[in-house]
Order: structure tokens, then C-alpha cells, then sequence
């Protein structure tokens, strides 16, 4: 068990580099830690993430958008050792400025060959990168109900 | 593994039958706060197996039930369905396509069903045993699942890890 | 003391019906209850909202951006009472869809007239209902130094 | 009490002096992510006198100094100065203006001065007193406060009513 552990921990942690690197730049440097080697089927796992020639001394320090981005890296380099048939994201762009949408949505499109991918999410641009669109609403006369709605994707985008 | 199809009636505020059709790709899910958007991520967890009412955002399980709006009284079952295309032959092959079916009445009691038969719950989380997908999956992810990986919850942390591993 | 807090605690609650109806719509009703009156210096204080027609069991039962809402009207609620010279609000319009975002930027414009608020937003529908803007960047050339820069209203808001 | 100017250096991510001049109604503050515009929030909540590390997002105090790039050295002083008029006379009336300053040296020493006059950490604290504002105010909000008033933190629900009454 323990040499599993090790041994997909090691790929994780690559996946994380190469995900990281994506989503960030290719200058940027991340890593994954045990802080306790000798122990691995109990050591806490360390992130460490250097975005942009920056230097955090903590992953606590980064910004709303910038922790986003490398806790997606990491739920990635996990979703790479064994995909999923399906993934779904409630509105993890939310916190996300453009130019890091785009980065989101073009490693989902890339991920998409191999698996569905689900977005919930009030953002345009995301909207703009999506095969199709369900529209979910309540109307007035029928408060509280969900109904399903088709979308105009040019109002979505507008 | 590919999903095709949800039918939801009676989960919280479906108080209508709703069908969503799966393609492959990208799919968006739109709407106005409020309106139950995230109602149908909570739908896919819980017909996925589910136990956990906070992962649900309610109380107790019998809270997952339509319970009425000013016009409309509250409805005494929830039921959901996934439908997916068997590819990976997680059922015999004879089967082109797998419903997995939950439901929970409001006495309390809870029916499962696998393209339409009577089974257990364990029967359902067995069948996604190693494809990824279940309750506590990586592949469901939301925002406030983002801080609990990057605070210290390190159990979050390891849990992920080994759920892969 | 305890007539103190009770005098204060009817005010905010009224002025938390009347922000609340102000953000959702005039019909919609919430409360905010002492769950034990008998000690209104000790009680946990109880938050009701029901938005449009519905009868959430409690407010974990609403939606993000429902929540949001329902927080911001009691913050406001308790900033009627002692108005701060000034608010500063960050991305909290992450989770509003753009109706929401419009009375948000509504109550926050009438407000201003008392009190200066300063909006962090990644939102352009915000940023259109700004007096003033302020770009903070970090250019490539001094990576992880923060600096201010000009903003072009119709680059932000295009 | 009107803000008229923040001025901020070495703070966090300020490893050069930026000034912002504030006008009366809605400013707005926007940017990439990771730009630095929560550390504009976090520099205005420090200078207020806030002392818990954690609403600063940071481990030890210290950390909230300049600590340098790939291109930088670190800077051994994080300065914040916050000013605005005196309409509210919180300052003895001859005084237009009022500056609040506030110091962290990486030895550990601190400085703070109003009006360029040193003075304590409670001198500082006593000022804004009854005016909402300082560590704490509900008139500082963001998501994470959101979510603290409506969860069971009732302590965090209960302080707010407590600081307005
Ligand atoms: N058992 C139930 N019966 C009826 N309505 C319910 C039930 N449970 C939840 N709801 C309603 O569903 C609504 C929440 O829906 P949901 O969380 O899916 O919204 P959303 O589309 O994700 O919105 P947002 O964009 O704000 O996140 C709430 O208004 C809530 O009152
Ligand atoms: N002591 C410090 N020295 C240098 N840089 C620091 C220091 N503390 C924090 N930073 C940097 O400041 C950046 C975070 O800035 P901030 O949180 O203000 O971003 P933001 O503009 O709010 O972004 P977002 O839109 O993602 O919320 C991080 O990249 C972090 O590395
Ligand atoms: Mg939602
Ligand atoms: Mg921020």
C-alpha cells in the first residue's frame, strides 16, 4: 500500500506541474510535499505554488483567483491518473478575471474529448465556450418551480 | 461511460418532472440566482449515492423533498434518474444503457432501482466503485470545495489523494 | 443593557425587512427572531428569508446568490443604524446574476450619498455603476509588484 | 469623515509607493487577478490597527511585509498611512485633516503616529471608536464574511449585533 501511495503520489504531483503550468505560465513553479516522508500513509500533504516570479511564503498568502487556479491544477492532476466520465463545476469561475477564464475553459475543452464536462455558471465568456446550454428558470406565475428553458445564446453572450 | 440522460421530479424545487439530454463535450448550465441550478448538482450527488445531508445543504434527508410554494402544495416523493450508456459494461453487456433510480418518500422510506429493478443502495455506489464518480468525487467540484483543499482540512486533502490512489 | 439591545435589535430587524425587500422584491418576506427571547443578552439570533414565493425550511436551503443577498441586507440592516463614514465591499458580487447585480449596485449608488464605497470587482456591470475607477496591475517587466494604472472606461466595460 | 488618500509601501505586494485618492460615491478598484487589490483592503484593515494574522490572510505578522520577487529583495519596513477629513472632529478642531500611520519593522517594532505625531496602538484604536469603523467592521465585507453570517458561527452574527447596539 505503501508503495501505491508513493507511486501515485509521484504521478499527482507531475500532473500538478504540468496542469499548474497551463493555467498559469510555463515560468511558473509548483510542487506537492509530504511533510513527512518517512510516513507517507500519514503525512499531511504540503502545496507549495510560486504563480509569476512571485514568492509566497504560504498558499494562504496568494490572491481569491490565484487559489482558485492551483486548487483546480491540483483537482486535475487527480482527475488525470484515473478520468472521470463525467466533471462538473458550480461556478468555480466566479473569482476568475478574463484572460484566466480563457485558460479554464480551453484546458476543459482539451479534457472534454475524453470526458462530459458540466459547467454551471453566470459568467458570459464561460457561456461562450460551451458545446450547448441549458437554461434553468422559475417563472412568476408558478414561483419556486425549476423549469428548463431553451437559451438564446446570442442574450446569453450579448 | 457517457451520461444521456437526468429526469428529476419532487427533488427540492423540481416540483415539476425535469429531463436534461446529455451530449458529448461541454455542457452549460444557465439560469438566474435561485432558480435550481445548483439543485441539479445536489440531484446527480444524491442519485449517485449520497448520505450526507450537509453535502446536500439541507438538514435532514426529508428536506430534499419539494415542499411547496405559496401556490403549490408539497409533494410526498422525490425521484431521480441517471441514465448513462453502459460502454464500460459496468452492468452484463446485453444492456446498451444503465438508469440508476433513487427514490425517498416522505414516511422516510427510500427505493433504489437499476434499469428499473428493486436493489440496495450498495448495490448503486458498488456499481461506481472505481470509475471516479460517487459521492466524495473529484470530479464534482465547487467553490467551497476549493477552500477546503487549500485551508488546512488536510483530511480533505489526503482523502482526495487516496480516493485516486 | 438589555433594553439597549432589545431597541437596537427591533431597529435592525425592521430596517432588515425593508433592505431585504429592496434587494429581492416587495413581496417577498424575512425576519430576524431571538430563538430565546427570555435572554436576549445570550440567544443565538435566528435569520428567516423567503425570496419569491418560496418556503425554504431554513436559509442553508437557498442559493448562492440568495445567500448573498440575504447577508448583505442584514449588513446593511446593522449600517442603517450607525452609518461608517465609508464600506468597502470585496467581489461580493462574485455569485449575483446581472439582475442581482443591478440592485446591488442600486442600494449600494443610494447609499452613497451618506457614505463614500469603495467596490473591488472583477464585474463590468459593476464597474458601470462606479463614479470612479482604479486599475491595480503587475507588469511582466516587474513581476509581483503592484502598481496603479489608468483605467479606459470603455476597455472595461466593452 | 470623508477618505481623501491611502498611501502604501512595502506592504505586502507594494514593493513601490502607490497613493489612491478617493473621491466622494461609488469608487471602484479592479484588475487581474493576483494584482493586488485585496492587499488595498488588508493594508486598509491593518492600518485601522486590525492585529488577528488571519484576517491579513497571513501566518505571522511579519509576513505582511515586502518580502521581494525574483527580480527584488525584500523590504525591511511595511508602511500604511490613511487620511481624511476631520468633519467629524475626532481631532481636536484646528486640524483639517487627520493621518493615521502605521509601521512594522522585520525586527518586530512597530510605529504609530497620527498626524505624523508618534502615538500607541490605542490611540489609534480609541479614535475610530463608535464611528464603525476598524478591525472587525461590518462596514468591510466580503465573501468570506458572508458565509460566516450564515452559517452557524453565531458568535460572528451575535459580535455584529453587539458592535452596532
Ligand atoms: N425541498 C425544497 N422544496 C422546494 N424548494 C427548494 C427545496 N430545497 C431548495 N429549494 C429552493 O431551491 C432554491 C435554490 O436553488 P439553487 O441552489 O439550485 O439555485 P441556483 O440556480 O444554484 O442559484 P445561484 O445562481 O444563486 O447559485 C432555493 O430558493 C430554495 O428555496
Ligand atoms: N508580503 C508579500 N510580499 C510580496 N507579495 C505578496 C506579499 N503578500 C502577498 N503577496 C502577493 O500578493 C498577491 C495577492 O494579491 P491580492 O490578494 O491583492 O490579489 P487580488 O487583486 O485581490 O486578486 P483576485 O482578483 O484574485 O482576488 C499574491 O500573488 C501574493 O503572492
Ligand atoms: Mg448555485
Ligand atoms: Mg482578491
Amino acid at each position: 500500500a505503501r508503495e501505491n501511495f508513493l507511486a501515485t503520489f509521484e504521478q499527482i504531483r507531475l500532473n500538478f506541474q504540468k496542469v499548474f503550468r497551463s493555467l498559469f505560465t510555463e515560468e511558473d513553479t509548483c510542487d506537492l510535499v509530504l511533510t513527512d516522508p518517512e510516513n507517507p500513509l500519514e503525512s499531511p500533504i504540503e502545496i507549495i505554488a510560486k504563480p509569476k516570479g512571485k514568492r509566497p511564503l504560504t498558499i494562504n498568502q496568494l490572491s481569491g483567483g490565484e487559489k482558485t487556479l492551483t486548487a483546480t491544477s491540483l483537482l486535475f492532476a487527480i482527475y488525470l491518473i484515473k478520468p472521470a466520465p463525467f466533471c462538473i463545476f458550480d461556478e468555480v469561475d466566479a473569482p476568475l478575471d478574463d484572460a484566466n477564464i480563457d485558460k479554464f475553459t480551453n484546458i476543459i475543452r482539451e479534457f472534454s474529448k475524453e470526458s462530459q464536462f458540466i459547467i454551471v455558471t453566470h459568467n458570459k465568456r464561460t457561456m461562450a465556450a460551451t458545446d450547448v446550454m441549458y437554461g434553468v428558470t422559475m417563472l412568476p406565475e408558478d414561483p419556486g418551480v425549476s423549469k428548463l428553458v431553451a437559451v438564446d445564446m446570442r442574450e446569453m453572450t450579448a | 461511460m457517457q451520461l444521456t440522460r437526468l429526469e428529476i421530479k419532487g427533488f427540492k424545487s423540481f416540483g415539476d418532472k425535469v429531463t436534461i439530454h446529455f451530449g458529448e463535450g461541454v455542457t452549460g448550465i444557465v439560469g438566474q440566482n435561485g432558480c435550481g441550478k445548483s439543485n441539479i448538482v445536489d440531484a446527480i450527488r444524491w442519485v449517485l449515492g449520497e448520505q450526507k445531508t450537509r453535502a446536500l445543504r439541507s438538514d435532514k434527508m426529508e428536506n430534499i423533498i419539494f415542499n411547496g410554494t405559496k401556490k403549490r402544495k408539497p409533494l410526498q416523493m422525490a425521484e431521480v434518474s441517471l441514465t448513462f450508456q453502459n460502454t464500460k459494461n459496468l452492468l452484463p453487456t446485453e444492456y446498451t444503457e444503465v438508469t440508476v433510480t433513487r427514490r425517498l418518500y416522505r414516511s422516510g422510506e427510500s427505493e433504489y432501482l437499476l434499469n428499473g429493478v428493486p436493489c440496495r443502495l450498495k448495490d448503486i455506489t458498488n456499481l461506481f466503485m472505481d470509475t471516479g464518480i460517487g459521492p466524495d468525487s473529484y470530479a464534482i467540484i465547487e467553490l467551497k470545495m476549493v477552500d477546503e483543499i487549500l485551508n488546512d482540512k488536510e483530511n480533505s486533502r489526503r482523502n482526495l489523494f487516496e480516493e485516486a490512489a
